[in-house]
């Protein structure tokens, strides 16, 4: 004799209630309410026939197959207990209740007349000791609960603990400082994070990790919960887990993958390293002869520039080209753009003819390179020198043949005029 | 020139020979004058020597291809040693009256450049701040002009060449008083005007002068400051009378009025 009764609240009897119940008496109520909730039975009225142990007569509440309470008699003794004004609970959302009877009865007992209700679970409160049922924060309503995570984080899949989003991190920094989410809080659980530090193909990164890192281990399996891999092209560094700090981490890459993982569980500090790159080393240059570099440095590396000057009055000669400056950058190979050019010294080139004028050259073999002095005249006699002023000229580090005060302008020879060479008889006075 | 002396080589290293055949005119016109080397390509020289020789009033320019100047030249008769040059440019000023001579200058640019040597030299001009020539104050003037006032142009460019002096030429002459000078000129006829634009020179009793064939030549006069020869006069025109009579004194173009046109037109032309 089974009665299922689904409601959010009702009532049961004993049979004949409130005459006295029959013999061989077996009934059971299953009492099933929606999950969140729990049933709170309690009795109005309870006078079943006591017996030691309750053997005779009894009333037994249980639930999920687990005996909550025996009941029988009219007044609780050492041995056997009635309800009283006490109330049986559920764990769970279904409670059955069975009651029994034996052949026969000294007296008349009248049974009992009792009440259940479903009620709400607190399971923001009630789940806290049990591996813990929001990850941050729980939020309960009638018939259920649910969680929320902290900004920045996302709510796993599970309903339950929070995750971050952070697949796709990329780096494209010669230097800086990468860790766990929340360092040195704990880092959260469930995800699954991509670091990507990527730079120019010429560098070389090294990690240098933090003397905190913390991340959950297995003592005899290899890092089985959370780990932290480290990837490069061709090389993989990793799992790392545990307290102890992997230290420092040549990947000699250009580009690198961290990889992180954590599962659902734990509550560890996380990890933090500080990332470096250096060029591919160039071998160092000395300045040509009758040049200079700049800047001087004892090592050079990718990317490091060096600018190569002529002393004054000497020149490069690239291509035909005289150029004044020449500069060469270290490549990703290691090898430098171009090899160091020879400084040659300036040659002012054959001074400009002046018409009915020659030139003198001060220095010997005629030389025409910088620093070499000639002087400009006017054939004598004939012509004369306009302006009038002393017609020395350098040749100077720009290539020209430079005067004091024309520049490169030349002077030029005009005609003496109205002075004959042959001059007329003197006057004779008259 | 009139009573003049014989030049030696180098005395005269600007005086140069100008030549003109006018091939327009039937028969062809020939006669010549003299110029003044100024730089490497200009020469200086009356305008009137340029000027076809019409007997009207207009000023026709003879074509520049007709022109052959003939530098460094001593001897007229040994032109082929002398320094030959033709003509890229004639510029004549253009208030030149062909009645009065007024304005009577013209510059001459040359195709090609002479070089200078002890029988070639250009003359110096005068200042744009300086005066004309202050009278009493002696020049000298050559040319190959006639040197016997007794026989005209015609017979001078004849076949009887022995009135003309193969040999340069030249005579030292005084400049005359303005007032003297316009006073013998208008004595004679109201036609003759001597303008601020001119000077003369010659002596009041004649006998030294310059004639037919010295126009444009050039009439000299010392700076002792300088020490150089500057050009004073041009060689422009005189009476009808004998070269070299009595107060009939040959009229000069005052180049120093000229200063700034000449300074223009060889720095704009150059």
């Amino acid at each position: 004799n089974i009665t299922e009764l689904t409601g959010m609240f009702g009532q049961i009897q004993s049979p004949n209630y409130p005459e006295g119940y029959p013999s061989d008496l077996d009934v059971t109520w299953n009492i099933t309410v929606p999950t969140g909730f729990r049933i709170k039975l309690y009795f109005m009225h309870f006078d079943v026939e006591p017996s030691y142990l309750c053997e005779y007569d009894y009333v037994k509440v249980s639930s999920d197959d687990d005996l909550l309470e025996t009941f029988c008699g009219r007044e609780s003794t050492d041995t056997e207990q009635i309800p009283g004004r006490e109330f049986v609970l559920t764990n769970s959302n279904t409670m059955t209740v069975t009651f029994k009877t034996d052949f026969s009865n000294e007296e008349r007992f009248t049974g009992f007349e009792a009440h259940y209700s479903a009620i709400d679970v607190d399971e923001c409160v009630e789940k806290l000791d049990e591996a813990l049922v929001c990850d941050h924060f729980c939020h309960n309503y009638i018939g259920g609960y649910y969680c929320s995570c902290r900004y920045s984080y996302i709510l796993h899949s599970d309903n339950r603990t929070c995750k971050v989003e952070c697949s796709d991190n990329v780096f494209t920094e010669k230097s800086g400082v990468i860790s766990s989410p929340d360092y040195p809080n704990p880092y959260p659980k469930s995800s699954d994070c991509l670091y990507r530090i990527e730079l120019e193909e010429g560098y070389a990164i090294s990690l240098q990790f933090a003397d905190i890192f913390d991340l959950e281990d297995h003592p005899d399996i290899l890092c089985p919960y959370d780990y932290l891999k480290i990837k490069t092209g061709v090389m993989e560094f990793g799992p790392f887990c545990g307290d102890k700090s992997p230290g420092k981490i040549d990947t000699n890459s250009s580009t690198v993958q961290i990889l992180f993982h954590s599962d659902d569980s734990s509550d560890n500090q996380g990890w933090k390293f500080t990332f470096t790159s250096i060029g591919a080393p160039c071998p160092v240059v000395h300045p040509p002869a009758n040049g200079t570099i700049e800047p001087v440095q004892e090592k050079y590396s990718f990317k490091d520039q060096v600018q190569i000057r002529c002393n004054t009055g000497f020149k490069f000669v690239k291509g035909g080209d005289e150029v004044e400056a020449y500069q060469i950058e270290c490549q990703k190979s290691g090898i430098w753009s171009s090899s160091i050019p020879t400084c040659k010294v300036i040659d002012c080139g054959t001074p400009r003819s002046l018409e009915d004028g020659f030139i003198t050259f001060h220095t010997k073999d005629n030389l025409t390179m910088f620093g070499s002095h000639i002087e400009y005249s006017c054939l004598a006699l004939y012509y004369q020198m306009e302006p009038e002023l002393n017609t020395t000229y350098t040749c100077m580090e720009n290539g020209f043949w430079v005067n004091d005060e024309l520049g490169t302008d030349l002077p030029t020879c005009q005609p003496v005029c109205g002075r004959p060479a042959r001059s007329l008889p003197p006057l004779n006075k008259r | 020139i009139i009573g003049g002396r014989t030049a030696h080589p180098g005395f005269f290293p600007w005086q140069l020979l100008m030549v003109v055949e006018d091939m327009s005119r039937v028969p062809k016109d020939k006669w010549f004058g003299s110029g003044a080397l100024l730089s490497r390509t200009w020469v200086l020289t009356a305008a009137h020597v340029l000027r076809s020789q019409r007997r009207d009033n207009t000023i026709t320019l003879v074509p520049s291809e007709y022109v052959t100047i003939y530098l460094g030249l001593h001897d007229v008769r040994q032109k082929e040693a002398a320094v030959k040059r033709t003509v890229e440019r004639i510029i004549l000023h253009k208030a030149f009256d062909p009645r009065t001579y007024n304005n009577d200058i013209a510059l001459v640019k040359m195709k090609d450049k002479v070089s200078m040597n002890i029988f070639v030299m250009p003359l110096c001009l005068p200042s744009q701040e300086m005066e004309g020539p202050q009278p009493n104050t002696l020049g000298l003037v050559a040319g190959w002009g006639i040197t016997n006032p007794n026989l005209t142009m015609d017979d001078a460019t004849g076949s009887d060449h022995a009135t003309l002096s193969n040999i340069l030429q030249y005579v030292k002459l005084p400049v005359t008083l303005q007032a003297e000078c316009k006073s013998s000129y208008e004595s004679r006829s109201d036609s003759y005007n001597v303008t601020d634009n001119m000077f003369c020179a010659g002596f009041y009793e004649g006998g030294k002068d310059t004639c037919l064939g010295d126009s444009g030549g050039a009439f000299i006069m010392y700076n002792p400051d300088t020490q150089t020869w500057v050009a004073q006069g041009l060689v422009s025109w005189g009476g009808p009378e004998k070269c070299g009579s009595k107060r009939v004194y040959g009229v000069y173009t005052k180049i120093s009025k000229y200063a700034r046109w000449l300074a223009d037109k060889m720095s704009n032309s150059s």
